[in-house]
């Protein structure tokens, strides 16, 4: 038994969110809330998504894997309005996952599910020496100067405790710096200065889907991955991304 | 010139 209600909104946001990486999912379903970990095809980057019981309006399950092709759920969420409900339930018979949208009408969609079983793929907990808090806005802005230049960019914490989007092409070069004053900034924890380096492409996929109000969490070392974290709802999303190493 | 590395190589160190 498998059945969830929550503002299609919501869901929409966090199935665009992770679309961009993903091809295909496995929702791991229990009594406490829905959970997922995919990798995208490359390997470079990983997504998790945490969707607490809370977060829905009706919620009843018993433990299930349910495997869904994200590109069908992104095209039915495309039409979802953002004064519906969407009520998600599991036909074990038939072996396919409903979207029932409600507002005016019902409007019944129905996806088969794939046999992607649970690949108990487990975020790695990293301990990272900094933490930006930044608008997403912002963040998404710097990366547009940065893509000028070059196709990566350098996330860097410089010594005096500055946030820096640099990027460096054959000729031209650009960076973004923020501080303590930057309005953008809700907050800078900072331990040592750091840098890493990242494809441009995937930093834009893992943003995308992001309103400029939201607050990022970005999680920084040395030639580490970059983890990038923000809520929607009640909702956790969380992206790890490997990095460009000399 | 750098390198694309994948995510799995940071799962070992944990």
């Amino acid at each position: 038994m498998f059945k969830a209600t929550i503002n299609a909104k919501d869901f929409k946001k966090i199935i665009d969110a992770t679309s961009n990486l993903v091809d295909e999912i496995c929702f791991e379903v229990d009594e406490n809330g829905i959970k997922a970990n995919a990798m995208d095809p490359s390997h470079v980057a990983l997504v998790s998504v945490n969707i607490p019981k809370d977060t829905f309006e009706e919620y009843i399950s018993d433990v299930h894997d349910i495997g869904v092709d994200l590109e069908a759920l992104k095209k039915i969420m495309g039409r979802a309005k953002s004064n519906e409900k969407l009520t998600l339930e599991l036909d074990e018979e038939k072996n396919k996952l409903n979207l029932i949208l409600k507002n005016d009408a019902v409007r019944k969609f129905s996806v088969s599910l794939y046999d992607v079983s649970s690949t108990n793929l487990k975020v790695p907990d990293i301990e990272y020496p900094n933490e930006v808090m930044i608008k997403a806005g912002a963040f998404v802005e710097a990366l547009k100067d940065a893509e000028l230049v070059n196709d990566h960019v350098s996330l860097k914490i410089s010594e005096d405790g500055k946030f820096i989007i640099f990027s460096k092409g054959d000729i031209n070069q650009s960076e973004t710096i923020y501080d303590n004053n930057s309005e953008s900034i809700l907050d800078l924890k900072i331990t040592e200065s750091s840098k890493s380096t990242f494809n441009l492409a995937y930093l834009k996929d893992i943003t995308k889907a992001t309103s400029s109000d939201d607050i990022l969490h970005i999680y920084l070392g040395s030639d580490m991955p970059v983890k990038i974290e923000y809520n929607i709802g009640n909702a956790k999303i969380l992206f790890l991304l490997a990095p460009r190493i000399e | 010139k750098n390198k694309q590395v994948k995510i799995e190589d940071f799962f070992k160190v944990n």
